[in-house]
C-alpha cells in the first residue's frame, strides 16, 4: 500500500482546498514560522483517525476546522482525503478488490466526525484498523511531532516503552 | 505477549546500537529494561556514551546529543517494522552542521533500505539540499495557508524570509 | 504581598504587550491571571494573537510563535527587574530568519536600555553575525573542554563543523 | 555590581582550567553539539549558589566533578570562581568595603560544597543572598537554560505565576 495523495478542505489554516502529492523518497516542507507546516502533517494523522484533540494541539476536535483570519469568515466544517494505492493488494479485505482507496474523514461543527472508505461510510475503528494493518495509523512511532524528541528524552522509562510495544 | 515484547526488543536493540554508532561516528549504547524482571511490567532504560566521552546518564548529555540519541531509537524501531510512510517534524532543530549532515546521510540510507515516504519538515539549510524535491507552505494572505512547489535552488531564497 | 504581586503584574503585563508586537512584528498579546481572584492564588495565562490572525489558545500556535511568546515574556519579567547578566542557551533554536533578525534585533535594544552583560548560546549563523563577540567552545581533545575566542569572520568555518 | 570574569577547573568537561572574561553587550558561545557550552554557563548558576542537582542536569551533585575522558583520569574537586567589580559599592554591608569580589564554590567528592567570598569561608545562603540583592542568582529569569522555553510554554498557569515572583 503506498500513500499518493493528502487533499486537505479548512482544516485548521488551510482554508481553500489544497492538495499535496506525496512521492516516493525525501520530501522536505519548509516556510516561515506559523505557516502551517506542521497544521499539514497533522491532517495525515487527522485522517488515519486520530481520536484525541489534545493530540491536535487543540482543546477541542472542532478547533481543527478553519476558525477565520483578517479577511475570511470562519468555516463551518473540514474535510481531510488521503488517496491509498493498493495496487499491491495489501489492504484487509473487503477493501482489497479496489486498486485505489480513498479514506475521508469530514467533521461539522459541534457535530462530530464521518468517515468514509470510496464513499462508503465506516466507523472510525475501521479506518484505524486499516492502517495498523499498514503498519502505520495515527500513533506510528514513524511520525515524530514537533517536540517530540525531548518528550521522549524526558520520558520515564516506562512511558518509554510503550514506544517498543507499537514496534512489537 | 511477554515473548513477543522479548524479540522485539532485541531487535530494536540491534538496531539501536548501530545506529547510535552511525549518527555519532563511533561510541556505544544500549538499551535495557529496567525496574522490573518481567518485560511487561518493566522500563526502557537508555545507556549511551558518545565517542571519546565516559559513559554518563542520558541528562548529563548535551541538547543534541540526548536528540540523536533519541533519534536513534526512533529509527531502530521504525526499521523493525518500516511503516509506509514517516514524518520528521523539524527534529534537526538542536544539531550542529556536522550531525545535520550524519542524519541526512542516515535518511539517504533509510529510503535505499525501505520503500517509505519522508516528509521532513526543516528550517535547515543543509536538509533542503539533501532531500529530493521541496515543497513550500506560505501565508501570502494572512492566516491562509498554501502549498508551492519550490525549485531547490529558490529554497534559499525562498522559505524563512517571512 | 498581594499588592506587590498585583504592581509587578502590571509592569510585566505592559513590556510583554509592548514586547510581543515588536518580535512579531504586529498582533497583540496580554497575560491574565486565572483560576482565582486572589493573586496569590490564581495561575498566570497568555493570551496571545500573531498578526492577522485569529485569536487562539497558546496550543494551537506554531513551534515558532510559542518560542516568540516566551520570549516575549521571560523579556518583560527581566525588564521589569533588569539582571546584571543574561545567559540565553539556544532559545533560538525554533525561530525562522526572519524572526532571528527580530529577536536579534529586540537584544540590540535590550543592550542600549539596560547595563546587562548577554551570554548568548547558539547554532544559528545570523545571531553570531549580530553579537559584538564570540567564544568558541572546543573539544580538541576528546571529552575535554577548553575555550577560545573566535574572530566574527572565522565564525563560519569554526563552529558547528566538529 | 558587574561581572567580570568566571573560571572553572575540573567542572564537567572542563578539566583544565578556563577563563571567560566576561565584557559589556552581547556575547556569543558556539561550538559543536556536546562540546560544552551549556556546561560553562551552568558554571555561573553553580557559582551563585544551585542547591539542586536536577538542575545541573545531574543525578547526585558530585557529577558535577570532571569524571574523566579517554585519555585523562576523573578528578576529585571541581572549583569555579567567579569575579565581581564592586566600584559602584551596590554590594550588602559588609562585603561593600571591597572593589572586586571574587566568589569561590569548590566542591571535593563526596565531601560537598564550600563557599567562599575573598577568601574567607561563608555559607551558600550567604552567596545567595549577595546574588538576590543584586537581582540575579541561580533562579535568575534571565538565566534560560536550554529547553526552559518548551517548559514556560508547557507550564501550567500556576508554573508560570512562579516567574511573576522573581520579578517582584
Ligand atoms: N482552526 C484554525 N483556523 C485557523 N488558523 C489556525 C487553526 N488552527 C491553527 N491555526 C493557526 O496555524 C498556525 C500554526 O501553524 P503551524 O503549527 O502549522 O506552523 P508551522 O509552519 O509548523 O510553524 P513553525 O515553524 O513555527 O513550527 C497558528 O498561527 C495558528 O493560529
Ligand atoms: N562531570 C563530567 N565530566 C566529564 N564530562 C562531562 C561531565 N558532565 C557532563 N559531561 C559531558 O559534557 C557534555 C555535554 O556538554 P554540554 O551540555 O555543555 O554541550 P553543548 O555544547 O551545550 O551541546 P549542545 O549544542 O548539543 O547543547 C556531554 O557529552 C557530557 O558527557
Ligand atoms: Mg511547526
Ligand atoms: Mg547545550
Amino acid at each position: 500500500m503506498k500513500f499518493t495523495r493528502l487533499s486537505l478542505t479548512g482544516f485548521k489554516s488551510f482554508c481553500d482546498t489544497t492538495e499535496l502529492h506525496l512521492e516516493a523518497g525525501l520530501s522536505g516542507v519548509v516556510g516561515p514560522n506559523g505557516c502551517g507546516k506542521s497544521n499539514l502533517v497533522e491532517a495525515l494523522r487527522w485522517v488515519m483517525g486520530e481520536s484525541s484533540y489534545k493530540a491536535m494541539r487543540a482543546s477541542g476536535m472542532d478547533e481543527v476546522i478553519f476558525s477565520g483570519s483578517g479577511n475570511r469568515p470562519g468555516r463551518n466544517s473540514a474535510e481531510v482525503t488521503l488517496v491509498l494505492d493498493n495496487s499491491d493488494r495489501t489492504a484487509p479485505a473487503p477493501l482489497n478488490s479496489a486498486d485505489v482507496l480513498e479514506v475521508t474523514r469530514r467533521i461539522e461543527r459541534e457535530a462530530g466526525s464521518v468517515y468514509r472508505i470510496n464513499g462508503r461510510e465506516v466507523r472510525a475503528r475501521d479506518v484505524q484498523l486499516l492502517f495498523a494493518d499498514a503498519s502505520t495509523g495515527a500513533h506510528s512511532p514513524a511520525l515524530v511531532r514537533q517536540g517530540q524528541i525531548g518528550e521522549l528524552i524526558a520520558a520515564k522509562p516506562t512511558q518509554r516503552r510503550a514506544l517498543l510495544e507499537e514496534a512489537a | 505477549g511477554r515473548a513477543r515484547l522479548s524479540e522485539a526488543f532485541d531487535r530494536v536493540n540491534a538496531y539501536f546500537r548501530e545506529l547510535f554508532t552511525t549518527l555519532f561516528g563511533g561510541g556505544t549504547a544500549e538499551l535495557r529494561f529496567v525496574e522490573s524482571d518481567d518485560p511487561l511490567e518493566a522500563g526502557l532504560e537508555i545507556f549511551a556514551r558518545p565517542p571519546g566521552k565516559k559513559p554518563s546518564t542520558m541528562t548529563l548529555l548535551s541538547g543534541g546529543e540526548q536528540a540523536l540519541t533519541a533519534l536513534s531509537l526512533i529509527f531502530a524501531v521504525f526499521l523493525t517494522n518500516p511503516a509506509p510512510i514517516c514524518v520528521l517534524d523539524e527534529v534537526d532543530a538542536p544539531l550542529d552542521d556536522a550531525n545535520v549532515e550524519r542524519f541526512c546521510t542516515l535518511l539517504d540510507s533509510m529510503r535505499k533500505r525501505t520503500e517509505t515516504r519522508f516528509l521532513v519538515i526543516t528550517h535547515n539549510p543543509i536538509t533542503m539540499s539533501r532531500v529530493d524535491r521541496l515543497y513550500g507552505v506560505t501565508m501570502a494572505e494572512r492566516g491562509v495557508s498554501q502549498l508551492v512547489s519550490v525549485d531547490l535552488r529558490q529554497a534559499e531564497a525562498f522559505t524563512d524570509r517571512a
